[in-house]
């Protein structure tokens, strides 16, 4: 099973066209692995990225030198779904 | 019965499926459930049929989990397909549709996928078909479809999440519901159900002609967004795709509309911000309970204006 331990989701609101056109590029860097839960559409509305923890520094980095503002959305992943899958064995067990 | 299953948790596809039989047995004069056809890896497409009968009636599609990772669409599906049975015969509105129309709901429209993100990886997307020549795996079942396939708004890269596949219906997940509403024939509305943005669009993705319908598109969509937001103050966006989020190719809603469905749409569930889809389960039940006035608006208008 995949684990994304230390992954986290950025929600990046590109302020104009350039800025969306850098997140489409950041998008395409294979070697980064990021993964766009919500694509950039226009300037001032969110994109919301997954970043695997060992691109964080890198992704961070470009987009705090292009001045592109973001927040954390998801701190860490794999305990968001750490949790959903406790919470999904807890039913069955007062079921059973 | 189905009165012991939790709807406020994420389940299983063996569990959603063995509710399904439940559900079927709970409602033998209603609900009934149908294979359209297998996955690329050989598993079965189950269709729940709502009707009193009659044939070929003019009927409602609902589909959920088409994006498998979007579990909150598939558990909203369960809720909802539970809500129309049990509403036959109590709501007056529900009575009425089902007096004259029937509803198909897929639930788990992407087996595969979601069987992936069980056991393997949970933010898994797309089919699990193998693509030639490529160590990706996976085509995006929302850019398969044909119509306006192949443009920008998808991609022709394999390991990207928004690969089209190599051609039009390619898919066996997609194939099957194709055939289905065009062997059906009196398909008047076709509703997507994915998460997340908390939107509610109607074609076109794939242009920027607004469709023939648009006007009466957006003032359908303007009432149901209004009536979910009364349930818990979720604001929904409403529009085309391409003005409402971006150029989006080969999607099913647009390919429904262009075989003369006209009430296509796609529903994005709630995001609060915090989690995108992978929404907590204690979101399962004001999700799908804020859903249901919109969908029942959209089915009663499609009622109350056939074509």
């Amino acid at each position: 099973e995949q684990l994304f331990v230390g992954d986290q989701v950025l929600r990046i609101v590109a302020s104009n066209k350039e800025q969306l056109t850098l997140l489409r590029v950041l998008g395409e860097q294979e070697e980064l692995q990021v993964d766009f839960w919500h694509h950039p559409t226009s300037p001032g509305h969110p994109a919301d990225l997954r970043v695997p923890f060992s691109s964080l520094q890198a992704v961070k980095l470009f987009l705090e030198s292009n001045r592109i503002p973001y927040r954390i959305m998801i701190k860490d992943v794999q305990e968001l779904l750490d949790e959903e899958k406790k919470n999904m064995t807890k039913p069955r067990r007062t079921e059973r | 019965s189905t009165s012991t299953f939790d709807f406020a948790s994420y389940h299983t596809m063996e569990e959603i499926y063995n509710w399904m039989d439940t559900l079927v047995q709970d409602h033998p004069s209603l609900v009934s459930k149908l294979q359209i056809g297998q996955s690329y890896e050989n598993r079965p497409l189950y269709v729940l049929k709502f009707s009193t009968g009659g044939s070929n009636r003019p009927a409602i599609w609902l589909d959920t989990g088409i994006h498998s990772r979007e579990w909150i669409t598939q558990a909203t599906g369960v809720w909802t397909a539970n809500k129309i049975a049990e509403e036959y015969g109590q709501d007056p509105s529900v009575t009425a549709i089902l007096d004259t129309m029937d509803i198909f709901l897929e639930i788990i429209a992407n087996p595969d996928g979601f069987a992936f993100t069980h056991s393997s990886n949970r933010l898994w997307r797309k089919t699990r078909s193998l693509n030639a020549g490529s160590r990706c795996v996976g085509v995006d079942p929302n850019r398969n479809w044909d119509a306006g396939f192949g443009g920008s708004g998808s991609s022709s890269n394999p390991c990207s999440e928004i690969y089209r596949g190599p051609h039009p219906h390619s898919e066996r997940e997609v194939k099957a519901i194709v055939d289905f509403i065009l062997s059906h024939g009196n398909v008047k509305s076709a509703i997507s159900i994915h998460s997340y943005s908390q939107m509610l669009l109607f074609p076109y993705g794939y242009k920027t002609t607004p469709a023939a319908h648009h006007q009466e598109l957006n003032e359908l969509a303007k009432k149901a967004v209004s009536d979910l937001a009364a349930v818990y103050g979720t604001k929904y966006t409403y529009g085309s795709v391409v003005d409402t989020i971006y150029p989006a190719d080969g999607t099913a809603t647009d390919w429904a509309y262009d075989q003369g469905v006209k009430y296509s749409f796609t529903m994005e569930l709630r995001d609060t911000g915090r989690y995108g889809f992978l929404l907590p389960s204690n979101q399962i039940l004001p999700t799908a309970t804020e859903t249901w006035p919109a969908l029942l608006d959209i089915m009663v208008h499609v009622l109350e204006h056939p074509y």
